[in-house]
């Protein structure tokens, strides 16, 4: 069940131009881009190939960013895939699918070229065209345990191993890893992954486009959802998820935006000792899995201070929040937490309803990317430049085009929010204060009943009281 | 509900998980939609599969032949304004309208319900043995005048709350009841003034019970479904 693109690592927008173009590239053919990757993983030549999107077409390549006189420039009709063993610069396994262009060995001797026999005479690995001896880049021809090595222009030195690291040690996590962006492709017990922007084998919400800012790339080991350490669907239709093995950096970064009276952005850095939700009921401790069970352990997540009962924001929610002591009522978030002074006068703030707001923030309050008003998907919008030429709504920056009293908000690259609010907080209100008061009026006085009507609601057949059964 | 007595609340609606037991209370305001409490649901990106809503009946489990009662699943959230605390709950399929299934209207933008006006606030959570557990409760109580309330709370009222008096009965909403209306008359048709938050003590004799406003959230609630 694995996708032939699963050897490919995906440029999004992009197109590579080779000058001069020797050997000339192929003409383009019809194909989705799994079919184009299973057509370039079967020619020799091909290392890349263009697809173009919207007329389904592609163009098999023999050549990656990295070959001699070819560079990449942005073209938003392409997505450029490119084979993923000659863009590496780490192996897997033993590395003799290694292509990369590394050229010199661990000891820092410069490589022989393998057509040459001079200083070094073999005659054993010559270069051709399935073996990928090329130029004097380090290979393992003979699937040496060490990984990729290579003769040396050192006439006392015949070969040595070019030490090129294994990918799942190449780079390192910290904390629970959701700022991986390594290239390990494979799960703890060898599955291969399946790619984020595939719904086959498993069907699953982590869209790229919806989150942007997660890393989703190709089928690399993610952490999009706060788990304890990066995972990925896998090819293997009767396994959903698996977490991967990746190497924890030795050093443990400097948590930001630590504070203990207040909370900045989503409060991921609140170390504060509030333990009660807004409505007064008690936080259950981090440490206790009653009465609600779930998997934000402290020791699984050092790095998120889940001391006691405190409000605390593990997994990027909108503020900080905690499991409460109330059986029916899983989690409730802190609100009554202030926000951080310095952070209200910054610039990304709005005044009344924000109908005026000029700024540049896109995304939501949950974090997910806005959609551009002039699109048609996912959302077909009921506003847009065209209805309401005066707002503003330039790009997919947060608006408030019908004067919404709760603030700029903007369609959502998430198929299943139509709109959403924006993480744009109101200005310091009347009087300075934080806690709802606004410098809009919320409440106009009681209007007389009579004034009101209402339709088709509200009845009730009276005499309907309780019968026992 | 604690202090109250089995009654009708044809827009009252259970809320019940996977493996269908009733967890929180909703409002019915369209046919397809149903307001409820954020607190009763684990995200706005909660997978709702096998979530319910469970109308015309007033039975909290009714047996398999009560020929009025309505399961209906809940096809997706969405989460209000930060401070409202609201969510509203979209229906695979509308719900069939009749004597025991009723729409509740929504208050005027921003209206405030005058002081003194007497609601009623409904459910199957938890009655404490002061009621029949097995129906749907209703109980009245009389809503107090913001400056008044803001004042027994010593200034922690928001703008986006309501309150009722404390009855010395001890009448108020309890675990299971959350996320139901407050209930109010107003020429001559219920409307849905308040939805019921968790708190800390039920019925609580010496303080207030707060509700969300909801007329400060009529705009929100029209634009998701018009969205």
């Amino acid at each position: 069940h694995r996708s032939p693109l699963n050897d490919f690592q995906r440029l999004r927008a992009t197109e590579l131009l080779a000058v001069p173009t020797d050997p000339p590239a192929p003409a383009p053919e019809q194909g989705s881009a799994e079919q184009c990757a299973q057509r370039c993983a079967a020619s020799m030549q091909c290392r890349a190939f263009h697809h173009d999107r919207q007329s389904q077409l592609c163009q098999l390549l023999p050549w990656t960013q990295h070959s001699p006189n070819v560079h990449v420039q942005k073209n938003i009709h392409y997505d450029l895939y490119q084979k993923k063993d000659y863009l590496r610069d780490c192996i897997v396994a033993d590395g003799t699918s290694y292509r990369g262009t590394r050229a010199t060995t661990e000891k820092g001797l410069r490589c022989q070229h393998w057509r040459a026999t001079t200083p070094h005479d073999h005659s054993r690995f010559l270069p051709s065209l399935r073996n990928g001896l090329e130029e004097n880049y380090c290979r393992n021809p003979d699937r040496d345990k060490r990984g990729p090595w290579c003769y040396t222009v050192d006439p006392n030195v015949r070969h040595q191993s070019c030490g090129i690291k294994k990918c799942e040690d190449a780079v390192c996590m910290s904390c629970n890893g959701e700022e991986y962006r390594g290239a390990v492709d494979h799960t703890e017990s060898g599955t291969e992954c399946q790619r984020w922007d595939l719904q086959h084998p498993h069907k699953h919400p982590y869209h790229p486009n919806k989150y942007p800012d997660k890393g989703l790339d190709d089928n690399y080991c993610r952490n999009p959802d706060s788990s304890e350490r990066p995972w990925c669907y896998t090819t293997d239709p009767g396994r959903e998820r698996e977490y991967c093995r990746i190497r924890l950096c030795k050093k443990r970064p400097r948590p930001l935006n630590v504070t203990t009276g207040c909370f900045r952005g989503r409060g991921e850095g609140y170390r504060g000792r509030v333990n009660v939700t807004v409505s007064g009921i008690h936080c259950q401790r981090w440490d206790a899995q009653t009465p609600h069970q779930h998997h934000f352990l402290p020791e699984k997540y050092p790095c998120k201070d889940l001391q006691e009962n405190y409000c605390r924001n593990p997994d990027g929610s909108e503020a900080p929040w905690c499991f409460t002591t109330r059986p029916s009522v899983r989690v409730a978030f802190c609100f009554h937490i202030r926000r951080c002074p310095d952070e209200l006068g910054a610039e990304e703030c709005y005044h009344g309803h924000g109908e005026h707001y000029r700024g540049h923030v896109s995304k939501t309050r949950k974090g997910i990317t806005c959609q551009p008003w002039a699109a048609q998907a996912p959302h077909v919008p009921q506003i847009s430049p065209v209805t309401h030429p005066e707002a503003h709504l330039e790009e997919n920056y947060c608006r408030n085009p019908d004067n919404d009293s709760h603030g700029p908000w903007c369609y959502t690259m998430d198929p299943r929010t139509p709109f959403d609010y924006c993480a744009i907080k109101p200005c310091l209100g009347v009087g300075g204060c934080r806690g709802g008061a606004s410098d809009v009026p919320q409440l106009t006085p009681a209007l007389p009943a009579d004034v009101v009507t209402f339709q088709q609601c509200g009845q009730r057949d009276e005499r309907l009281q309780w019968k026992g059964r | 509900i604690i202090g109250g007595q089995p009654g009708n609340s044809p827009w009252t609606v259970s809320i019940r998980n996977r493996a269908g037991v009733h967890f929180c209370g909703g409002s019915l305001v369209k046919e397809q939609w149903v307001i409820s409490m954020r607190q009763c649901f684990s995200s706005c990106d909660a997978d709702l599969v096998g979530y319910k809503v469970q109308l015309g009946t007033l039975f909290k489990d009714p047996g398999p032949g009560d020929p009025d009662q309505q399961t209906i699943p809940i096809e997706r959230i969405a989460c209000g304004p930060a401070e409202s605390q609201l969510v509203m709950l979209k229906l695979v399929r509308p719900a069939a309208l009749n004597r025991r299934v009723a729409l509740i209207c929504l208050p005027p933008e921003r209206y405030v319900v005058p002081a003194g006006t007497v609601c009623e606030i409904a459910g199957w959570g938890e009655t404490r043995g002061t009621g029949d557990s097995t129906v749907l409760n209703v109980a009245r109580l009389p809503v107090l005048a913001h400056g008044e309330c803001h004042a027994a709370l010593r200034g922690r009222l928001k703008e986006s709350e309501l309150c009722t008096a404390p009855l010395r009965a001890g009448v108020g909403a309890c675990e299971g009841d959350y996320g139901g209306p407050l209930a109010c008359l107003t020429a001559d048709c219920w409307v849905l003034e308040g939805v019921i938050t968790p708190s800390r003590v039920c019925a609580r004799t010496d303080q207030p019970a707060l509700f969300i406003r909801v007329s400060l959230y009529v705009d929100w609630i029209h634009k998701v479904m018009k969205m």
